[in-house]
């Protein structure tokens, strides 16, 4: 899989990086001659032009790629500009950054394949686990029902899965435990996580667990408000 | 709970409004009186002050809050101080939006109590999605370790549940399937997501079906890989 990331910005960067270490074949692009200095170790090639020019797209054989990430921020019509050469230029997936609701409404009209939004994604997020503050982390699978990882509630501390009847009580299906365990010498106060993927009847819950879940929200926020 | 969202860009916008959506009281606040304005009816309370300045944030008791969130883009000093100056007022939980890795770093020494990166955690995402073209998402529950929404195989369509016997042969647990059908008229074109939560041993695999998995990175790839 060839790609191409255009604009080297946190964004572009990381994830340039982070495809090229997954062993994909990366160009990364910037007008910005530092950045793609700074890019040119990490990535398979780094190249300094324009993502608004054409023809410099093409001498440099940018739109061979299978998919092309967009991420000029601040100049939006260069953003938009580039994203739309890039599909005439016949990119099969083009990928682009927006920074607002419009910006992304804007951009799915001129062909961009896909929208990404890392803020409002990043504070959506947040604000969830904010709202809820057992909960860890989660993944919204459909509409309303979530995998979610949160803190074992205190009245399951020292109770014992079987006792606890999770799926039939609350109607929510635990798939794993996460639980923190002391490393090396007790002086040194460090610890590791050991994940329980196949928790057991009598395996019994501890205060410091994190509990991994399946189900639909309603029932989650039952479990979690009981307290 | 109590929050404060400090500067009002699109990530603060977001996340206060998203807080507020959730039942949550949200001050949000700003130096820039429009941005003050715009959130004004989302929120309970919305302050146009100079976060940097502690006696202003004192006498709109700013500090009165659970948790407050600093989102300051680009002036790092701003962002920085408004930090320093929350945590010295008392707020339990500040939470500080870093854009940058040495500025992460530099935020968690001076007293932020979780720093936010959101371009960084999205790239990190998307390069993953992007790697396995069969994900369609994941969460990480623990180091090689995760829930994934993927395509379903090939080699999955049209075969049972018990055919298939996904936990024996991959080491994988099933834990739902996405599924996406027509609805309304078949011109238009529309569909739905149903998700099956609880898969029985009869049920088929259709080519269009997303599975939801947990199990190791490896047994994942494997199953990915045989393709
Ligand atoms: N026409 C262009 N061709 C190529 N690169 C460009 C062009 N215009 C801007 N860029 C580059 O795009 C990059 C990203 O833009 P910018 O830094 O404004 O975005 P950003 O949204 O702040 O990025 P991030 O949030 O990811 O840090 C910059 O490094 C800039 O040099
Ligand atoms: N001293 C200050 N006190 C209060 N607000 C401030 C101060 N300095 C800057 N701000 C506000 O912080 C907000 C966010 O800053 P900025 O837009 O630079 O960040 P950003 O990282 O681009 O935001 P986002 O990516 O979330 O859109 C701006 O609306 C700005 O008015």
């Amino acid at each position: 899989m060839k790609y191409a990331v255009i604009g080297l910005g946190k964004f572009g960067t990381t994830l340039a990086k982070a495809l090229a270490r997954g062993g994909a074949e990366v160009v990364a692009v910037d007008n910005n001659l530092d950045l793609v200095d700074e890019a040119k170790d990490e990535v398979t090639l780094a190249v300094k032009l324009d993502a608004t020019d054409e023809k410099e797209l093409l001498a440099q054989g940018i739109h061979k790629v299978d998919v092309a990430i967009v991420s000029i921020g601040e100049n939006f019509e260069a953003n938009q500009l580039a994203t739309v050469i890039l599909k005439k230029l016949g990119v099969k997936k083009v990928i682009t950054r927006a920074t607002s609701t419009v910006r992304s409404k804007i951009l799915a009209l001129i062909g961009a394949d896909e929208v990404i939004s890392p803020e409002e994604e990043t504070a959506m997020r947040l604000a969830q686990r904010l709202l809820v503050p057992n909960i860890v982390d989660y993944l919204e699978l459909s509409e309303g029902y979530s995998v979610v990882e949160l803190k074992a509630p205190e009245k399951f501390h020292g109770k014992t899965i079987k006792e606890l009847d999770i799926r039939n009580k609350y109607d929510i299906n635990l798939i794993a435990i996460k639980r923190i365990l002391p490393v090396g010498k007790p002086s040194e106060g460090k610890t590791k996580i050991v994940l329980n993927a196949v928790p057991r009847p009598n395996d019994v819950i501890e205060p410091s667990d994190i509990l991994i879940v399946v189900g639909d929200d309603k029932s989650i926020e039952e479990l979690l408000r009981e307290e």
